[in-house]
C-alpha cells in the first residue's frame, strides 16, 4: 500500500546523468591487461552455437584433452592470463619442457646420449611457433639451469 | 594554483618519456629497469623533492591522461572501440604502473604509512578530478580513464608481492573510502563504472575472503548501501527504465554471488540492507533473507511435522551487525520505551506510539521505516531475553502478556493499513534461517493473525506473507515454515477466512502455494 | 514476479565459488581461463 514517493530534483539530475552513462557502459575488457594478440571480439554466432564455454573447461583436466598445437596456440597468444597458465601445466604433464633461454618448449625425441650434471645432450623436438609446427634438433644441449 | 613555473611542462616530459620507457622492451621485469629510470629524470626535474610538488605533477598528469581519453574518445574517426581503447589504456597503464611503483617504493619498507599516504593522496586527485570533471561535462561526462585507473592500480597493487601483500588492507581501506566518496549519488555518471569495480573478483575476493578476521566485510557492505541508497527511489517508484534496469540486474548478480560464496555476510548484514532495500523490491530482500550460515543448513521446510522447537539452532541469537538500538531515537523516546518494557507503564506509551512513528502526513511516506525497524527488532529481541531469562523459549505461550507483546497488539491494532504494512515487514525480515529471532518472530505474525480482532489484519498478515512467496526463488526458509504453519494448523482456520475466496485467481494463487508448500 | 535469478549466467548449482570467475555485474557469462589476468612466469611472457 505504500505507492510511489514524489521524485527529487536530485532524483531527476542523478537519473539523467545514468541514462548519459548507460551509453558509454564499461567494456569486460576494461578491467583486464590489454590482450595485445587476441583482444575479446564478441561476434554474434548463430544461437544453436554454444554461447558459452563448455562447464569445466578452466580445469587442468580440460586442458590436458587439448592438442600439443591447441596448448600451443593458448600458450603463446594468451600470454598473462589463466589460459596460458593451464597450458603449461599441460604441456608440462605430457613433458614438454619450457627453455628460458631460447624461450621455446621442447620435449626428449629419445633417450640422450649424454647426461651430466648441468645438461643433457641428444635429439629433441621442439614447436617452432613461426612455423607452427615440432620440428626435430639433433644433438641439442638442454641445459638444466634454462629450464623453468 | 601557484604551480612553480614550468611545472606543467616538465609533466608533460616526464609522462611521455615514461609511456616510453613503459613500453620499451627494455623495460625489465614489472617495468624495474624503466622505472629506476624515470626517477631518475624526476629527481633531475626536482619533482621528488617534497610532496607538494609530488601531488602537483599527479594532478597535472592526471588531468593531461583524462584530456587525451577525451580527445580520443571524441576523436573516433576510422577507430574502432577497440582500437580507441588500446589508444587510451596504452598511457592510462603506463600512468597506473608508476603510480604502483612510486607507492610500493616510498619510504622504507615495511614502513607503511609514506606507501599510504601517497597512495590516498594520488586516489584523493584522481577523485577530485573525476568529480570536477562530473560537474562540469554533466551528460558529456566518460567513465573510461577514470575506471581504468582505478580497476588497475587497484590490480596492480593487489598483486602477489611480500611489499604490498604487508599494506593490503590499508590498500583496500583506501579504495573503499574513495569508492564510497565517488558512490553512485554523488557521481551517478560514474555508477555503471562503479559497481564494475565494487563486482570485480579481485575486490570482492580480497574484501571477503582473503583479508583476515572478516575486516573488509564493514567496508564492503556500506558500499553495497550506498548502491541500495541509489537505486532506492527508482526502485521504490518501480521506474525500471533500462538504465535503471541494467544496475539493477547488476546488483542481483553481485548479490547472488555473496549468497553463493559469502552467505554468512549477507547473513550478518541483513538488517542493515533491508534497511534501505525499498519495501517493494521483494525478491531482492528476499535474495539477501534466504543466506544461511553453511554449517547451519536448515531442515527441509517441506518436510512434514517438523519440530520448529526441536530444532538446536532455535535457541541461538544470529549475528547482527548494527547496533540496531542506537536507531531508536531520540533517546527520551528509548528511554521512555525501556521503561514501559520494564514497568509495563505508562499505558499512554503505547497508545502515542503511532504518533511517534509518524513522519509526514504524505500517503506512502507516513512513517518512519528506519525507526519502524528498529522498534520491532529491539522489542523482539528483548522479549527474548525475557522469556528465555525464565528458561523457557518463545512459543505460542511463552510471548503472550508481556510489555513487548502489548506493543506488538498496539502496533497491529492501533495503525493504519500503510503503517501496519511496514511493521508487518518489519517482522517478515526476520524469518531468515532457524534461529532465536526466527523463532520469536513467526510464533508473534501467527500469533497476531490468530488474535486480531479484524479480518483486515488477518489478510494484511496474508498478504505481506503471500507477496514474499509468489515471487521468484530464493525464499528464506522461516518464510516458508510460517506460512505452512498457517495454512496447516487448524488452529489458524486459515481456510475458512472470507479474502481467501475473495476472487477465483486468489483462490488458484492459495492452492498452488500451498501445494508448493504441501 | 522478480525474475528468474538462474538466467543471470552464474553457475548457481556449482559447489565451487562463483566469485572466483564472476566477469561483474555486467557478464552475461563467467570468465574464461583467458579472461583472467594471472601473474605467470616472467619468462612466459614471450611476445
Amino acid at each position: 500500500p505504500l505507492g510511489r514517493v514524489p521524485m527529487t530534483k536530485e532524483h531527476d539530475y542523478q537519473y539523467q546523468m545514468l541514462q548519459a552513462a548507460f551509453y558509454h557502459m564499461p567494456h569486460p575488457s576494461d578491467s583486464e591487461r590489454l590482450r595485445s594478440y587476441l583482444p575479446r571480439n564478441p561476434y554474434p554466432t548463430p544461437p544453436y552455437y554454444p554461447q558459452v564455454p563448455p562447464p569445466g573447461s578452466d580445469s587442468i583436466e580440460f586442458f590436458l584433452k587439448l592438442s600439443v598445437e591447441t596448448l600451443f596456440f593458448i600458450f603463446y597468444y594468451m600470454e598473462g592470463t589463466k589460459a596460458q597458465y593451464l597450458a603449461a601445466k599441460a604441456l608440462k604433464k605430457q613433458s614438454w619442457r619450457f627453455h628460458t633461454k631460447y624461450m621455446m618448449w621442447f620435449q626428449r625425441h629419445e633417450e640422450p646420449k649424454v647426461i651430466t650434471d648441468e645438461f643433457e645432450q641428444g635429439t629433441y623436438v621442439y614447436f617452432d611457433f613461426e612455423k607452427w609446427s615440432q620440428r626435430k634438433k639433433e644433438g641439442f644441449k638442454f641445459e638444466y639451469k634454462f629450464l623453468e | 594554483f601557484d604551480d612553480p613555473p614550468g611545472l606543467q611542462e616538465k609533466t608533460e616530459f616526464l609522462l611521455r618519456e615514461w609511456v616510453q620507457l613503459y613500453h620499451a622492451p627494455s623495460s625489465g621485469r614489472e617495468s624495474t629497469k624503466a622505472f629506476s629510470q624515470i626517477v631518475y629524470q624526476m629527481n633531475m626535474q626536482g619533482i621528488l623533492k617534497t610532496d607538494d610538488l609530488i601531488t602537483r605533477f599527479f594532478r597535472h598528469a592526471t588531468q593531461m591522461c583524462v584530456d587525451m581519453c577525451y580527445r580520443t574518445l571524441n576523436d573516433q574517426a576510422a577507430m574502432t572501440p577497440t582500437m580507441v581503447r588500446n589508444k587510451c589504456f596504452r598511457t592510462l597503464d603506463a600512468f597506473v604502473r608508476l603510480i604502483a611503483l612510486l607507492v610500493k617504493h616510498s619510504g622504507e619498507s615495511p614502513n607503511a604509512v609514506s606507501k599510504i599516504n601517497l597512495l590516498n593522496k594520488v586516489l584523493g586527485i584522481v577523485t577530485g578530478v573525476l568529480l570536477q570533471d562530473h560537474e562540469i561535462r554533466k551528460t558529456e561526462f566518460q567513465q573510461l580513464p577514470y575506471h581504468r585507473i582505478f580497476i588497475m592500480l587497484l590490480l596492480e597493487l593487489n598483486a602477489p608481492d611480500p611489499v604490498l601483500e604487508a599494506i593490503n588492507f590499508q590498500v583496500l581501506t583506501a579504495f573503499c573510502n574513495v569508492l564510497h566518496i565517488l558512490r553512485p549519488e554523488k557521481a551517478p555518471a560514474f555508477a555503471y563504472a562503479w559497481l564494475d569495480i565494487v563486482s570485480h573478483r579481485v575486490f570482492i575476493g580480497r574484501m571477503l575472503a582473503v583479508t583476515p578476521q572478516h575486516k573488509g566485510w564493514g567496508p564492503y557492505a556500506q558500499l553495497l548501501i550506498d548502491l541500495f541508497n541509489f537505486l532506492s527511489p527508482f526502485l521504490r517508484n518501480a521506474e525500471l527504465a533500462k538504465p535503471i534496469t541494467i544496475l539493477y540486474r547488476g546488483c542481483l548478480r553481485v548479490l547472488l554471488v555473496l549468497l553463493h560464496d559469502f552467505p554468512e555476510f549477507l547473513c550478518d548484514y541483513h538488517y542493515n540492507f533491508c534497511d534501505v532495500i525499498p519495501p517493494n523490491c521483494i525478491q531482492m530482500r528476499n535474495l539477501v533473507l534466504s543466506a544461511f550460515p553453511r554449517n547451519l543448513p536448515p531442515p527441509d521446510p517441506f518436510a512434514g511435522k517438523l519440530q520448529v522447537d526441536m530444532i538446536p539452532e532455535i535457541r541461538q541469537a544470529p549475528m547482527i551487525q548494527t547496533n540496531y538500538a542506537s536507531l531508536i531515537q531520540p533517546p527520551s523516546f528509548k528511554n521512555e520505551l525501556d521503561t514501559y518494557l520494564n514497568t509495563r507503564t505508562p499505558v499512554t506509551f503505547v497508545t502515542d506510539l503511532r504518533s511517534t512513528l509518524q513522519a509526514s502526513a504524505e500517503p506512502g511516506c507516513r512513517y518512519n521505516i528506519q525507526l519502524m525497524n528498529a522498534l520491532v527488532l529491539y522489542v523482539g529481541t528483548e522479549a527474548i531475553a525475557a522469556i528465555q531469562a525464565k528458561g523457557l523459549q518463545p512459543n505460542k505461550q511463552t510471548i503472550t502478556h508481556s510489555s513487548h507483546m502489548d506493543i506488538f497488539q498496539s502496533l497491529a491494532v492501533d495503525t493504519d493499513t500503510e503503517g501496519r504494512y511496514l511493521f508487518l515487514n518489519a517482522i517478515a525480515n526476520q524469518l531468515r534461517y532457524p534461529n532465536s529471532h526466527t523463532n520469536y518472530f513467526l510464533h508473534l505474525i501467527l500469533y497476531l493473525f490468530a488474535e486480531a480482532n479484524t479480518p483486515a489484519i488477518q489478510e494484511q498478515i496474508t498478504r505481506v506473507l503471500l507477496e514474499r512467496l509468489i515471487v521468484n526463488r530464493p525464499h528464506p526458509w522461516g518464510l516458508l515454515i510460517t506460512f505452512i504453519e498457517l495454512i496447516k494448523n487448524p488452529t489458524f482456520d486459515f481456510w475458512s477466512h472470507e479474502f481467501v475466496h475473495c476472487a477465483p485467481e486468489i483462490e488458484k494463487l492459495f492452492d498452488s502455494v500451498a501445494r508448493s508448500c504441501a | 514476479q522478480g525474475s528468474d535469478l538462474t538466467t543471470l549466467g552464474l553457475n548457481l548449482k556449482s559447489p565451487e565459488n562463483q566469485y572466483l570467475t564472476f566477469g561483474g555485474a555486467w557478464a552475461e557469462t563467467p570468465c574464461r581461463a583467458q579472461d583472467i589476468d594471472f601473474y605467470v612466469p616472467r619468462e612466459y611472457l614471450t611476445n
